[in-house]
């Protein structure tokens, strides 16, 4: 989904 | 969030604190590479262009904003600042830097996750924050020797980098479908591109003497 390759990372 | 990704933020939290306390408190960036602070001011302005459109978490915003506010900091200081300008040593920190930029911007023209404005911008920052360090490592062999607080941000910066390795290792095995295959390599590029640098600041933490790199 799209949170999935949301760019949770610095 | 996993303690390697936490402990990755902190380390490279401690990386920029450290050089920018150095400037603000002996006024001096001698064996500082401007060249390295300017690439990795790029690599964040690049890399946080979301900042305002995506929000994940108040941790995330926050420390993007440390992040590019330090990176800032430290180049005015050094192009700006009267007296830490003039302890700049602009003629041993000569690395074509603007060369690093092109190859990462066609790299990441080529390769990348999804070809659109921000992504290929985030991806280009993954390049270029791989290939940034290279600057002040010629510096530090030109100059033949480091004093501590240098060494101590190059130190931590590496280290940022190996922890991010043990989270991506960690969230691989532990979250379904989570494969970056782009910033994984980018990421160990970056931290191989250190090892000959910890190499010897290990042998010289090991013997007790000066940190001396090979010519």
């Amino acid at each position: 989904g799209a949170d999935s390759n949301k760019k949770d990372e610095l | 969030m996993n303690i390697f990704r936490l402990a990755g933020d902190m380390t490279h939290l401690a990386s920029v604190l450290v050089l920018l306390l150095k400037i603000h408190t002996i006024k001096s960036c001698a064996g500082v590479s401007l060249k390295t602070q300017e690439l990795y001011a790029i690599v964040f302005a690049t890399r946080y262009l979301d900042i305002l459109t995506s929000f994940v978490s108040i941790y995330n915003t926050l420390m993007k904003l440390i992040f590019l506010g330090s990176s800032f900091s430290i180049v005015w200081y050094m192009k700006y600042h009267k007296t830490v300008r003039r302890t700049y040593d602009r003629d041993q920190d000569t690395f074509r830097h603007w060369f690093l930029m092109l190859p990462c911007l066609l790299l990441a023209l080529l390769i990348h996750e999804k070809f659109t404005f921000f992504e290929v911008l985030w991806t280009f920052s993954l390049y270029l924050e791989a290939v940034a360090i290279l600057p002040q490592l010629v510096l530090l062999q030109r100059t033949r020797n480091i004093d501590n607080l240098t060494g101590q941000y190059i130190f931590l910066l590496g280290g940022y980098r190996g922890f991010y390795i043990l989270n991506w290792i960690y969230r691989y095995f532990t979250e379904p479908h989570y494969v970056h295959w782009i910033t994984w390599i980018a990421g160990l590029v970056q931290t191989l591109l250190y090892a000959d640098f910890f190499y010897y600041y290990f042998l010289s933490w090991k013997n007790n003497k000066k940190l001396q790199l090979p010519a």
